[in-house]
């Protein structure tokens, strides 16, 4: 459900109700600590960063609690307001105040140890004043559990390579899928539309090359041999309406090297945002 | 610590808390969590 | 993970939010009829041995004396209720803060199995939504190294004056004087109060008098005064408390 506050026009909140498996010992603690985690966070108030106002405890069995959560809902995403702009497409500075945005929720979630995992256009929410809010983070656990039970499609297009791969993941993983999102704003179409994991990483390869040997993640059950070699693309022939700083910055965030992609705090100084009034 | 511990007026006590939390959540949003359902006349319009 | 955060941000994080997890008034005065001020030192000094006897991460202990005056803030208990209320916590606390928590059954067994596990399990869900799920609750132990590592101190004396100053926050969560003071407060009076004790502020000219006062308010934005006072205030319970155990030694041998 999703309603209007009559008390505060425009303001919409949104229901999500999640089923958790409460065990011999009480309430998981993966439960406990990822709620915990946005209720701190909300104490922060963050203008990027969509608002947990509420979590009501109903109904339980000896097996099962359900949890309702009140967020605030914002009534379109990035896919829907993509799809929605007029030709020739959404104005360059509009895309840079969005980017700016969005690394400043990006950044607010990383330095507060959340890492969201799964950042796309369907949970980038755009306000009808063209603000950003991250939405559906740090509750992956209770989330997997539920994918676990319904047939949701988790897309793979804006999964960053080292968890393609299933090798470690931490903040990186993030900028990732921001660099796909910020490619997708100008071409409004997917960077990356792989139908499995493995054909993902070769589309992925087929514009950034495959990477060498030393950077290839260790124990990982795909070989870099696996991989046919050929040489990255160039950039601007994916993203030809994207200005020279911006296809700097996108390469920053689409390097294979988790360790040598770009952070969120990083790319909030990069010289693409410096003409940003 | 303080004196035998009586079960059944701890039950009748849960039982009041989580009403009470119910009730409290039900009126903060006028939405009946239990059925999962809205209640009208709140401040809240809900929509499917 | 390089990108989590510097030290500041962190910092500054934590002194803007600890004020939110403060129990909402002081209970005893106006709110609590059956619960009295002994009554909750008797169940905390027992969740505190529940907590040595487990050899529980130090951080526990504090946390569920937070959860338990926050709900006693909101929620009016009876005494026959308070030794369940303070397993529940300790129950949560652990959860959040260890990766392998405290068993039902064994805090049942600590309450010579005067509650059963269910009553446990029934009563986790209310302490959760009368806290509201905010369970990720600011504690002095989150400024302990912020405060050391700005503090001029001999890195070989570091784990000792840490583990005095732990000792301290928990003596601090078993008095409920200590209950509305910010955590930053009572970790700074803490680690004062460790240094002062062990005599390092004679032997670094930087930590001499009131220097050592006025460096540990600048590092949590605390008012000096109040500050020392709290250390006092720290060092008193301590001498009390010591008293205390001699005398029950005392008795026990007679």
């Amino acid at each position: 459900y999703k309603a209007r506050d009559l008390n505060n026009g425009g303001r919409f909140v949104a229901l999500k109700r999640v089923r958790v498996q409460t065990e011999e010992e009480g309430m998981p603690l993966s439960t406990i600590r990822e709620v915990a985690v946005l209720r701190q966070l909300e104490s922060f108030e963050h203008p990027n960063v969509v608002r947990l106002f509420d979590v009501c405890t109903v109904s339980r069995t000896d097996r099962e609690t359900k949890l309702t959560l009140v967020f605030e809902h914002v009534d379109q995403d990035l896919t829907t307001y993509l799809e929605k702009a007029p030709d020739p497409g959404v104005p360059p500075e509009t895309i840079k105040d969005m980017m700016y945005q969005l690394l400043q929720g990006l950044d607010f979630l990383h330095s507060h140890r959340v890492v969201h995992r799964d950042l796309k256009p369907q949970n980038i929410l755009v306000t009808s004043g063209g603000q950003i809010k991250l939405a559906d983070f740090g509750l992956a656990r209770i989330y997997s559990f539920q994918m676990a039970l319904t047939s949701v499609v988790v897309t793979l297009w804006y999964r960053a390579p080292e968890v393609l791969l299933q090798s470690s993941y931490a903040t990186p993983v993030d900028l990732w899928s921001v660099g796909c999102i910020f490619a997708e704003m100008f071409r409004r179409r997917p960077l990356f539309q792989g139908k499995s994991d493995v054909d993902q990483l070769g589309k992925i390869f087929d514009v950034v090359g495959v990477p060498s040997l030393e950077d290839w993640p260790q124990n990982v059950g795909l070989p870099q041999t696996a991989f046919a070699p050929r040489p990255p693309k160039p950039i601007e022939d994916l993203v030809p309406d994207m200005d020279e700083l911006g296809r700097s910055l996108l390469l920053q965030f689409l390097s294979f090297n988790p360790s040598r992609r770009i952070s969120a705090y990083a790319a909030l100084s990069h010289p693409y945002f410096l003409d940003l009034d | 610590l303080f004196g035998p511990v009586n079960h059944e007026e701890l039950k009748k006590d849960l039982k009041g808390r989580l009403h009470e939390m119910e009730e409290a959540a039900s009126a903060k949003w006028n939405f009946d969590f239990s059925s999962h359902k809205p209640l009208p006349n709140g401040r809240y319009n809900w929509k499917t | 993970d390089p990108n989590i955060f510097s030290d500041d941000r962190v910092l500054q994080s934590l002194l803007t939010i600890e004020d939110r997890f403060l129990p909402q008034c002081p209970y005893f005065k106006h709110f609590q009829q059956d619960i009295k001020p002994f009554m909750r030192r008797m169940v905390s000094t027992w969740m505190l041995e529940v907590c040595e006897e487990e050899s529980r991460e130090e951080e526990v202990f504090p946390l569920a004396i937070n959860y338990l005056d926050r709900y006693l803030a909101v929620v009016q208990t009876k005494k026959g209720c308070l030794q369940l209320l303070g397993a529940v916590c300790l129950f949560l606390a652990s959860k959040l803060k260890e990766s392998r928590p405290l068993t039902a059954e064994k805090l049942c067994l600590y309450t010579d199995n005067s509650i059963t596990s269910q009553e446990l399990l029934d009563w986790e869900l209310v302490v959760l939504g009368k806290l509201k799920w905010n369970m990720a609750a600011v504690t002095p132990h989150d400024f302990i190294e912020h405060i050391l590592y700005k503090l001029p101190l001999p890195k070989d004396k570091l784990s000792l004056i840490r583990k005095h100053a732990q000792t301290f926050i928990a003596l601090c969560a078993t008095d409920f004087s200590f209950a509305m003071y910010p955590p930053s407060m009572i970790a700074t009076g803490s680690v004062g109060a460790a240094v002062c004790g062990l005599q390092m502020d004679r032997a670094e000219r930087a930590l001499h008098g009131d220097n050592l006062s006025e460096l540990l308010a600048k590092i949590t934005n605390t008012e000096v005064d109040c500050l020392k006072s709290c250390q006092e205030q720290i060092e008193q319970l301590l001498r009390s408390s010591l008293r205390e155990s001699q005398e029950r030694q005392q008795r026990l041998q007679q």
